[in-house]
């Protein structure tokens, strides 16, 4: 059976996309086939993990507008496979806007490839439009990686709010897996105050461990690999791999 | 004569509503009148700002709609004024979408108060949409903070991109101010490698002195003032005042 997952927060540069990528690696280490999908029109997710967005033919843009099918578009890869995206992607979103059915496109794009894995990871951009809503309506279950800061903490009640939307009236089983802190500094008590807020006031299950804040993370992008090969005895590259036995757990 | 300074960056958390609430104090210090603008559906300026967004009766969104006037919406406060924002902004995307002038809006809705201030700064939210493409065209230049990190760097071409068709469309003599480094860590290689190519790769001018990266800054929101009255003797207060002083030379 395979768990889709889409893993959002508004809140921009909370580590949506160093987190599909690095527990995409990490689950294929334990064995799962995993698909990772860019949700994102900045296609971070798909040159971080070494292709270059501006150079691909498709992507999943060309899925949205119906040119072609997903199965065309995937990247098989030594690792998780990929459905790139690229800034035409941008465009989807006034394309789907008067568009019917407009919050089922991917959910139906998926359709036919999604078996082939035990596990699918959907990046989403910073924004709850309609690209976000189609992550939502999609998905099994949504992972929301915060960072325990105060700016960040603001964003989850209003993703909630659009969570229990989407379970109102385009994918009725969607539930919260939980919250994952991410770029995490244990030294300070701002990290730790916000912690338990998140808890307390929205309450979000917090997945453990945090992810700690690492330079060699913000490194590994530019070489085009997750911080699990480019530093793999970092506390980070650690924490991201028992995020992923505790994930595959609750699957 | 006024200065309107939309500050973007499609990149999330790149620090551009700190930056804007910091710079704002920084330069009502040197003596300006300011007027903060927050043009993100998150209101996170407004949040900063010590206001309640879920609260205020009218925000931006409802001056978008042509339901009141800018100066109804306007909070004056001890330091730089703020025109807020709240999540029902996400709502004028749509209303906008198809409304003739759509890029206008915000800059016929500044004509009659902006001349009172010396300087605007536009808070704009992680995206290239409608919102931001108002601020662009309602502002004379742009700032673009940045992280010195490699996903971050992706984001400055497609903005200048954006820039650019702006410039072809809607607002000839927009020009770029610069660019400013934020959350920057000098004791990594990472930042200091990616300082050089935003410069070299987008010719971009990166206005000294980079924003050393701390907590001190991070708590500060939660008590609804900016890191200059939080931890003002911090060396990252210290720098954004020094960026104050090298940004007001420029306009
Ligand atoms: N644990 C960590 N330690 C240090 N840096 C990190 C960590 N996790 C992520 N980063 C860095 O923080 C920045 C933001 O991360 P990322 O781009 O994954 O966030 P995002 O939520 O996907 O952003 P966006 O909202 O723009 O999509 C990147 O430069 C990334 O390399
Ligand atoms: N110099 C700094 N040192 C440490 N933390 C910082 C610094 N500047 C900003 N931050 C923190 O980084 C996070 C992101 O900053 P901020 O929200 O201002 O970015 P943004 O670009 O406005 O994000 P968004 O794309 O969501 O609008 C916040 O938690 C903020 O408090
Ligand atoms: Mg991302
Ligand atoms: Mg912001």
């Amino acid at each position: 059976m395979t768990s889709v997952i889409a893993v959002a927060n508004q809140k921009g540069g909370v580590a949506k996309t160093t987190t599909v990528h690095t527990l995409a690696e990490a689950l294929t280490d334990l064995g799962k086939d995993v698909l990772m999908i860019d949700l994102d029109p900045q296609a971070c997710l798909t040159y971080a993990t070494d292709s270059d967005p501006d150079s691909l033919d498709q992507t999943i843009h060309d899925v949205f507008l119906g040119r072609t099918t997903a199965a065309d578009v995937l990247i098989t890869r030594d690792g998780p496979d990929l459905l790139p995206s690229s800034i035409d992607l941008a465009g989807s979103e006034i394309h789907l806007l008067t568009k019917t059915g407009r919050e089922f496109v991917l959910k139906r794009a998926l359709a036919d490839i999604k078996d082939a894995y035990d596990v699918v990871l959907i990046d989403c951009g910073p924004s709850l439009g309609i690209l976000t809503v189609n992550a939502l309506t999609a998905a099994d279950t949504v992972l929301i990686p915060f960072q325990a800061e105060t700016l960040s903490d603001r964003g989850v009640g209003q993703l909630l709010e659009t969570i229990d939307d989407v379970r109102n009236y385009t994918n009725e089983n969607l539930s919260v897996l939980g919250g994952v802190a991410t770029m995490f500094d244990a030294r300070t008590n701002l990290g730790k105050r916000v912690l338990v807020d998140v808890t307390e006031t929205h309450g979000l299950n917090v997945i453990e461990p945090p992810i700690p804040r690492s330079v060699r993370v913000a490194e590994a992008p530019g070489e085009g690999v997750s911080v699990l090969q480019h530093a793999r005895r970092s506390r980070s590259a650690e924490a991201y791999r028992e995020l992923a036995v505790n994930l595959e757990k609750m699957l």
